[in-house]
C-alpha cells in the first residue's frame, strides 16, 4: 500500500503540471569565471508546466488565475494562466569590476524558490 | 565566450541553417545580449581583470560569511569580523574594497612617529549608491623576540582636508579614529572612516586621502634592532624584506558598505532564509 500511494499521487498531479525545474547556471560556460570570483555558478531553477482546468491548490494560483482558466475552458481565445515564478530569492556575487575593484553584491530575484499559475 | 550565452536549442538552429561562421549581425546580437546581462549586474562592459588582480582575503571571508551557497566541502575560514561589520553589512547590499594608489602615497618616518598618507580612488562608486559605513583596515604583524614584544603603539587615523603645501609643512587634518595596540599580536585593526568616505563619494573633489600615524611611545627605551622591529609592526608600507605576495594581502584596505536602493542587504538575505 505504501508503495502504491506515490503512484496515485502522480496520477492526480501529472508531471506536466506547472512546477520548478532544475537549472544550473555555470559562469565558466560563458567565460564569466574570469571576473566572477565566487560562486562558480548557481542553481537558478525555472518554472515550466501546464496550468490545467480546474486549478488545484498546490498550483499556487490566484483568484484571477482561477477565473482566467475557467474562461479558457469555455473560450480558447483567452489563454490559460501562465506557469511563472511566485517566489524568488537573492544571491551574493563576489566579482572584479571594470576597474579591478573587488565587490561583494547582493542581487535580487536570482533564484526561483516557488512556481505557480498566474 | 559570448556564444555560450545562447541556449543549446538556439545554437542548433544556427548550425542547421548551414552557417558555421557567425555573421557580423549575429556577433552584434551576441554582444548586445551580453551587454544587457552585464547591465543587469550594474556593469557597463565585461570586466577583463589582469592576472595580477588581487582578491583580498577579507572580501572572501565576507562572501563566505554571507553566502547562501553553503557547500559543505569548502572549508570556511575563521570569521574575523566584529559586530560593527555585521551592523554595517546589515544596512548594505554592496560591499566594495579599495587599495590605495601607491603613486600618491607619502611616507614620513621621524623619531618616535611614522606617518603615511593614503589616497583611495572612489570614482568607481556609482552616484546612486549611498555609503552607509566604511572601515580602514590596517594589518599589524607580531613583533618577534622577547626583547621587542610587549610594547604599545598608538594608531591615529586622520582625514586630510588640505595636503601639505610644502615638504616641511604639515597637512591640514582631523582625527577620525584612534587605538592603542600591543605589538605582541598579529591581527587586522579596523578603523571607522565612514563620515569622510561618505562625503568623498558625494563630492570627490574633497578627497585628499587619509593619514595614518603610528606613534611608538616606548621607542627610546630599546636597542636599535628592537626599534626597527617595532616600526615594522604596523604594515603601512611595502617592506624590502618581504615578497610581493605578502604585501598584496597585508596592505591597508578600505572597505565601503553601500546600498543602491534595490533589494535587501547582504547580511539579511541569509538570516531571512534561515
Amino acid at each position: 500500500q505504501a508503495r502504491q500511494r506515490p503512484k496515485q499521487r502522480r496520477k492526480q498531479h501529472p508531471r506536466t503540471n506547472c512546477r520548478r525545474h532544475a537549472l544550473y547556471v555555470d559562469f565558466s560556460d560563458v567565460g564569466w569565471n574570469e571576473w566572477i570570483v565566487a560562486p562558480p555558478g548557481y542553481h537558478a531553477f525555472y518554472c515550466h508546466g501546464e496550468c490545467p482546468f480546474p486549478l488545484s491548490d498546490h498550483l499556487n494560483s490566484t483568484n484571477h488565475a482561477i477565473v482566467q482558466t475557467l474562461v479558457n475552458s469555455v473560450n480558447s481565445n483567452i489563454p490559460k494562466a501562465c506557469c511563472v515564478p511566485t517566489e524568488l530569492s537573492p544571491i551574493s556575487l563576489l566579482y572584479l569590476d571594470e576597474y579591478e575593484k573587488v565587490i561583494l553584491k547582493n542581487y535580487q530575484d536570482m533564484v526561483v524558490e516557488g512556481c505557480g499559475c498566474r | 565566450g559570448a556564444a555560450g550565452l545562447i541556449p543549446e536549442i538556439d545554437r542548433r538552429k544556427y548550425s542547421d541553417s548551414g552557417r558555421h561562421t557567425p555573421e557580423r549581425s549575429d556577433i552584434n546580437f551576441l554582444k548586445e545580449f551580453e551587454l544587457r546581462l552585464l547591465n543587469m549586474f550594474g556593469l557597463k562592459r565585461r570586466p577583463t581583470p589582469s592576472k595580477s588582480a588581487v582578491v583580498p582575503q577579507y572580501m572572501l571571508d565576507l562572501y563566505y560569511m554571507h553566502s547562501e551557497n553553503d557547500e559543505p566541502n569548502i572549508r570556511r575560514p575563521r570569521s574575523t569580523m566584529g559586530k560593527h561589520v555585521e551592523r554595517a553589512a546589515s544596512r548594505a547590499n554592496t560591499i566594495r574594497s579599495f587599495h590605495h594608489e601607491e603613486a600618491f602615497e607619502a611616507l614620513s618616518s621621524l623619531k618616535g612617529k611614522t606617518a603615511q598618507q593614503f589616497f583611495f580612488n572612489l570614482t568607481s562608486v556609482p552616484a546612486e549608491e549611498l555609503i552607509t559605513a566604511a572601515e580602514l583596515r590596517i594589518f599589524r604583524d607580531q613583533v618577534l623576540g622577547e626583547a621587542g614584544a610587549g610594547g604599545f603603539h598608538r594608531i591615529n587615523i586622520y582625514e586630510v582636508f588640505r595636503p601639505a603645501l610644502a615638504p616641511s609643512k604639515e597637512p591640514l587634518t582631523r582625527l577620525l579614529d584612534t587605538r592603542l595596540v600591543q605589538d605582541s599580536h598579529t591581527r587586522w585593526e579596523s578603523f571607522d572612516v565612514g563620515s569622510a568616505v561618505a562625503r568623498w563619494a558625494r563630492e570627490s573633489q574633497h578627497n585628499h586621502g587619509l593619514l595614518v600615524e603610528v606613534l611608538h611611545p616606548e621607542e627610546s627605551e630599546g636597542s636599535e634592532e628592537v626599534e626597527t622591529n617595532r616600526r615594522r609592526h604596523v604594515r603601512v608600507s611595502r617592506s624590502l624584506h618581504a615578497d610581493e605576495d605578502s604585501w598584496a594581502q597585508a596592505r591597508p584596505l578600505l572597505v565601503t558598505y553601500s546600498h543602491d536602493g534595490q533589494g535587501s542587504a547582504v547580511l539579511h538575505s541569509n538570516r531571512e532564509k534561515r
